[in-house]
């Protein structure tokens, strides 16, 4: 079976935000 | 009683969003464009690669990506870190390993996606802690 995955919890952004319109 | 309105939060929907839209990518449905990895076709929606990225925002955003429905992205090392960050811009789950960060570090650099960098760099540094 494949190897053991640690899955790791981010609560932060995971991504840029667009900005809003001016 | 007495509220003006009720509303119904859906909390899954942005995530039931995402795994229908990897659905689309998975089976070329409303992909706009192709990226070429290491010369190995990738199928993806722009409107995703924008979402998640300072590098196909500035492409995309302006009337110049428009036309653009093929996109070369740089061969050597970090080309396995692509496929990795498409399927985490998809997913929301960033696969790594102490062989592949630094790929995955490099293809975030380029594609400017500060916030999974830093993740690396925390990754990467855990992994040389005893």
């Amino acid at each position: 079976h494949e190897g053991l995955v640690a899955t790791v919890k981010e609560a932060g952004r995971s991504i840029h935000e667009i900005p809003r319109e001016e | 009683e007495g509220a003006l309105g009720y509303v119904r939060e859906f909390t899954r929907h942005s995530s039931d969003v995402l795994g229908n839209l990897n659905e689309l990518r998975l089976r070329g449905i409303l992909t706009d464009v192709t990226l070429l990895v290491g010369g190995q076709p990738l199928r993806a929606h722009k409107a995703v690669l924008i979402a998640c990225s300072g590098f196909f925002y500035s492409i995309f955003r302006g009337r110049a990506g428009v036309g653009v429905d093929v996109l070369s992205l740089p061969g050597g090392p970090e080309a396995r870190g692509f496929t990795t960050l498409l399927d985490f811009m998809y997913t929301s789950r960033l696969r790594l390993s102490p062989a592949t960060a630094p790929a995955v570090l490099a293809a975030a650099t380029y594609l400017q996606m500060e916030h999974v960098v830093q993740a690396c760099h925390r990754f990467i540094q855990a992994s040389y802690e005893p």
